[in-house]
């Protein structure tokens, strides 16, 4: 899966997610990536999220909408919010996932209960990227 | 608020050799996705145009380089949003283009639905004149010998892994 958030100076955010899916899936299978909750979401109210892992637990879990409720109705970063639902998600079903998220306030969430995530952001002139767990690669572009 | 774009290129085991492209790959697309953004003002142009570079791009599972069906076909879904008004695009089952995102977006644009799939979403492909590519044309090498291996994986095991990893 591929995904994209952003934030403007306003707080407009946008969420994308394209996926070719999973290695000899059934033919008509469609994993969370395009259905909104499951694995893509943006409000501005909230934030914006996109999701990549398990596709069929992701979408039971509805990982994005848990991630921008928490962040909506209770004082989570959204940080906190998409550690607490990927855990309980990782927890629930043996499966592992990971998402990018920018609240409305354009505080970054990255978090991924698998082994890895690729990921990489552009603020002004800092460009980060990370793939391992804690990783925070930095370079001024 | 300091404009921003993050992007992500999938979760998994990812193979140490894979490590540099992906990261090329990811960092191309939020530096693209950024300039969009500072040039345009649109965070909808931002990560869809980000997105475009990683589907693009054959070390992604997305566009070209997506994973196969059983049947070695490509099939892909893709999600675009505005958090604005929450307007919304959503394409599945799309086949023989390169840019699934931005057909969601056209999805959202032009017509009076959320979300087609199938027959119904490729028919708005050849309508808003998308490049249609042969049959088989996404299909890349790689993604040929994960098909193989989850297929002899799938013959040792009797059937218990049911899909390949994951996305």
């Amino acid at each position: 899966t591929v995904g994209a958030v952003a934030v403007d100076a306003c707080g407009n955010v946008a969420a994308a997610t394209s996926i070719g899916g999973i290695t000899g899936k059934l033919p008509g299978r469609i994993g969370d990536s395009p259905v909104l909750g499951a694995g893509t979401y943006a409000d501005n109210e909230s934030g914006a999220v996109s999701a990549t892992g398990h596709g069929e637990s992701i979408m039971r879990f509805n990982v994005v909408s848990r991630v921008l409720a928490l962040v909506h109705h209770s004082n989570c970063t959204i940080q906190q919010a998409a550690a607490q639902v990927l855990g309980e998600m990782t927890k629930r079903f043996n499966e592992t996932a990971g998402i990018i998220a920018i609240d409305h306030r354009g505080q970054l969430g990255i978090y991924f209960t698998s082994q890895r995530m690729s990921w990489a952001y552009q603020r002004g002139a800092e460009l980060h990227c990370g793939v391992d767990p804690d990783e925070d690669e930095f370079e001024n572009v | 608020i300091q404009p921003t774009v993050l992007v992500h290129g999938g979760s998994g085991n990812i193979a140490d050799i894979k490590l540099p492209k992906i990261r090329l790959g990811v960092k191309r697309a939020a530096r693209i996705g950024h300039d969009v953004l500072q040039r345009t003002g649109s965070v909808l142009d931002a990560v869809e145009q980000a997105v475009n570079s990683l589907e693009e791009d054959i070390n992604f599972n997305a566009g070209y380089g997506s994973a196969l069906t059983y049947e070695s076909q490509v099939e892909m879904d893709a999600a675009i949003m505005h958090g604005a008004q929450l307007e919304a695009g959503c394409v599945s089952l799309v086949r023989d283009i390169i840019h699934p995102i931005t057909l969601a977006r056209r999805i959202m644009e032009n017509t009076r639905h959320r979300y087609l799939a199938g027959e119904g979403a490729m028919r708005i492909a050849a309508a808003e004149g998308f490049d249609i590519l042969p049959k088989g044309a996404l299909v890349t090498t790689a993604s040929l010998e994960s098909l193989a291996k989850f297929k002899k994986i799938l013959n040792k095991t009797g059937g218990s892994n049911s899909y390949g990893s994951p996305g």
